[in-house]
């Protein structure tokens, strides 16, 4: 029973209307109109919100955000999704608000040759107000864990480089990018992997530079041409239904502040 | 043995009572992820004169009791809340992203004579 353009729910609306039917005037009644309006802009307001929220059945909400609020109240640690997940302590401090993204997956090829492929993925944070500062800002790649083929090649690793793309990608030819992140992953473990990626997001908001999005590379040490390609999970695997990719594709989330408030401190449940 | 029973006009006092908001009943459950819905607390209740200490009140509020008691026609105090916390929710914004955010001032945590 409730109106899903509005924040008030319908029943309040209809007490409102029902007010000004005792009062009997139509100037009251357009008072009452523009009392609702200005109470559903303070809603907005408080929220933070231009409109009322009105998500798609499609809307994914990442096991990394839902574990992040059990963190942040205090739940126990037993309870989270990803149990070697770690409270990002430091990137909260001066946070009061925590975005997650995907990428826009039909611009993720980067185009020219190349000896190791690079994915491209670009993120639209368009939707970050303008009053929010991001302070900081990480990349989550999920990699799991491959089958050992020998124990020598059980001992290898995967080199994981996350860049900035300075450019547009040419028609032809290496794209201009800039180091922001790099590590050495084993191949024997699932997990998630965090990269720092704040210099890049900070370049595309505070200092408005445009955004032609983030390049990653992974390349197996010692090098193997064929094989390990789907160990980090940066691109739909046709076999696997669209709920395993929706969980397991890359994340940017931002850590960010609108002035209002206090950053975004553990509390500890009482 | 008989209950202790407790003086009837202290129950009628400022205080903090239970209010728990759930956000299906004003249909904000399809945005809002988490928590499904939390305890906000309201102050309600008499400002009596003369206000004792437990009801938290301002030099103002005290010498507006007292003006009340000999001039009805000036209100009592305003039993209001007089310390509020914070709480986080999780959320669809209005472009299907996903957001956590603290918000303050949306738990009571005490009231008082004001």
């Amino acid at each position: 029973g409730t109106n899903h353009a509005s924040l008030i729910p319908e029943t309040g609306r209809k007490k409102v209307g029902e007010l000004q039917a005792h009062a009997g005037s139509g100037r009251r009644s357009g008072q009452s109109h523009e009392l609702l309006r200005g109470f559903e802009a303070s809603l907005l307001q408080m929220f933070g919100l231009r409109r009322r929220p009105q998500p798609s059945k499609a809307a994914v909400i990442p096991a990394y955000m839902l574990d992040l609020y059990r963190l942040q109240s205090g739940e126990e640690e037993e309870s989270l999704q990803d149990i070697s997940l770690r409270y990002p302590e430091r990137s909260t401090s001066r946070a009061n608000t925590v975005r997650s993204f995907h990428h826009e997956e039909h611009l993720e090829n980067l185009p020219g040759p190349s000896d190791t492929p690079r994915v491209r993925f670009l993120f639209n944070l368009s939707s970050v107000p303008e009053n929010e500062v991001i302070t900081s800002a990480e990349l989550r790649l999920y990699r799991e864990q491959l089958e050992a083929r020998s124990p020598a090649w059980e001992r290898g690793s995967h080199r994981i480089n996350i860049y900035e793309v300075m450019k547009p990608p040419p028609a032809r030819g290496q794209v201009i990018t800039r180091l922001l992140d790099t590590r050495l992953v084993h191949h024997n473990v699932s997990r998630w992997e965090s990269f720092d990626v704040s210099p890049a997001v900070l370049r595309w908001t505070q200092d408005r530079q445009p955004n032609h999005g983030l390049a990653v590379e992974v390349t197996p040490l010692p090098p193997a041409p064929a094989g390990p390609g789907n160990h980090v999970r940066i691109s739909r695997s046709l076999p696997q239904g669209d709920g395993d990719w929706a969980q397991l594709r890359p994340l940017l989330v931002t850590f960010s502040h609108d002035g209002r408030g206090h950053a975004l401190t553990r509390r500890a449940r009482r | 043995s008989a209950k202790h029973q407790r003086p009837r006009k202290n129950k009628k006092n400022c205080r903090r009572h239970a209010l728990y908001v759930d956000f299906s009943d004003v249909g904000w459950n399809d945005w809002i992820v988490a928590p499904p819905g939390y305890q906000a607390f309201y102050c309600h209740g008499d400002c009596p004169f003369p206000l004792a200490d437990h009801l938290n009140s301002t030099n103002h509020a005290i010498v507006q009791t007292l003006v009340n008691s000999v001039n009805a026609s000036i209100p009592k105090a305003c039993c209001v809340p007089t310390e509020l916390s914070a709480i986080s929710m999780l959320y669809l914004d209005e472009y299907d992203k996903v957001v956590l955010k603290n918000y303050q001032e949306m738990v009571v945590e005490g009231c008082g004579c004001r």
